[in-house]
């Protein structure tokens, strides 16, 4: 049965696409076919890194594993007008289509609220979080009081992820599992991580979601995104960039980030 | 007369509302009357930033420079489903209202295409546009071949802009200048940081912004968020976090980033 992972999180640039890219080239390495579907109607950022896998791979002649988009739309963005019930058909279409001939369905969504961004929050096994190590991305979260630092109340997002499940357990009675990742970790912020961490895992024990450490901020996870490329992808013949030691870290980052997200070989 | 400032980027996470606090607290520290108008609808985080430095202050017994907030709306987030008409009048009386008090109004603006975004970036004197070293970021900007990283054409980001001045040459027949404003920057990473700035640098040509280096990735730019504070308020008084070394680096960076934006003391 095929699994569906969205990518959620609706402050802007926590890293929805950047880890999503990684994920599913990750599966499709493990022989998985995965199929994506990207919600970001007019960024599209998750479909540019398929665009552009596809023409770098024929330009330079190499075979790479490739993930499918189902037909969700001739042009994306006017799903972002249309009547919602319209825009809710497309999505289910292609849904529909991308079970059929999927192991793994990637999801990314936008920074920002939109109803079938809602709509793939309610049809997910699990819903993947990153997050900055920033107070300004966890008060999408949680609302921060300025004197005592106490989580006060579930903010937007959490919201949003809530109504999704109680959505869920109308349609089904099934349950979504929330992860919630930390991303771009950098080397030395040990007080401003641990303060940020504390609040997390509180809100995460109150509203339902598991905390884990997901990946530092390494240039290896940007630099490649022109070509479609991840580290993941890289070998003797695919080189547009030079080797160095941290890519081998990123490799071993990323298996683990597989493991801890119940994604790695032989795992369902 | 008001200089109007807007913050400016479809692509999410780039440094809007970031580099938008610490510019306004460092003209508020020049002693200028500062307003803000914040128009990510739902996220809020220019206003959580100042309700933020009123709480921390109130309750701490500091004096604290504050900027204003002019009356948008009881519940921002319903300027999301009214009639386009209703929202801009809304807009426009906060943004007259502003004009009345201030020397400089501030404008955060969401990740994302919104009607008011538009119409702010419209009628701005200035338009700052973060972006991360990244060619993710790049993507709203301008097009990459992925086979010559080549800067094929404008993206939607620059179309928002284009737009936006056209508008404005209609209505009053000025021009709005526009930066664009390299953010997060990291220590060691050359060779991407080479590659995208070359990208940056051409569109910049074509499509008429100019290029500055902005902020580096410093934890001290976030971690004084949940306080209401920056950098550029800490003193002997107000100290909710350890002095170190980085919070110098991060004060002449930030009066260096004011002078280039032609924001220092003495200039208009
Ligand atoms: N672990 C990482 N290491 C290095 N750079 C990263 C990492 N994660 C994300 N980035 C960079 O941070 C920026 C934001 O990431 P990304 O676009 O993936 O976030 P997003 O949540 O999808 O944003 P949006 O809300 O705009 O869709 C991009 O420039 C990306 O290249
Ligand atoms: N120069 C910097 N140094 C350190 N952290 C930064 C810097 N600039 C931004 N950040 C962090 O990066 C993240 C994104 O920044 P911010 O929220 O200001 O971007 P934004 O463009 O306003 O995003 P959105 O599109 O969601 O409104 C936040 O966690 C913020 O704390
Ligand atoms: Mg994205
Ligand atoms: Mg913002």
């Amino acid at each position: 049965d095929t699994r569906i992972l969205v990518f959620g999180n609706e402050k802007g640039g926590a890293g929805k696409s950047t880890v999503a890219m990684h994920v599913a080239v990750h599966l499709l390495h493990l022989g998985k076919r995965v199929a994506f579907i990207d919600l970001d109607l007019r960024q599209r950022s998750l479909a540019r890194f398929f665009s552009n896998r596809a023409k770098w791979a024929a330009a330079n002649e190499k075979a790479l594993p490739m993930a499918f988009e189902p037909h969700l739309h001739d042009k994306p963005a006017s799903l972002l007008t249309v009547p919602e019930a319209e825009a809710r058909q497309a999505f289910d279409r292609a849904l529909d289509e991308a079970i059929e001939q999927a192991d793994y369905i990637i999801i990314d969504t936008p920074g920002g609220d939109h109803v079938l961004s809602r709509r793939a929050h309610a049809v997910a096994h699990l819903i993947i979080t990153p997050m900055n190590d920033s107070f300004i991305d966890f008060d999408l979260l949680g609302e921060v009081d300025p004197v005592t630092l106490d989580v006060k109340r579930p903010s937007i997002y959490a919201e949003t992820v809530w109504n999704s499940r109680k959505q869920r357990a109308v349609w089904d009675g099934k349950s979504i599992d929330w992860i919630v990742l930390r991303n771009r970790l950098a080397a030395n912020e040990a007080r401003n991580r641990k303060r940020v961490d504390e609040r997390v895992q509180a809100l995460g024990k109150r509203v339902g979601f598991e905390v884990l450490a997901g990946l530092r901020d390494r240039v290896i996870y940007r630099e490649l995104f022109p070509f479609g490329l991840t580290v993941a992808d890289l070998s003797a013949e695919i080189r547009p960039v030079a080797v160095s030691l941290t890519h081998i870290a990123a490799r071993a980052e990323l298996r683990a980030l597989m493991g801890s997200l119940g994604l790695e070989a032989g795992e369902e």
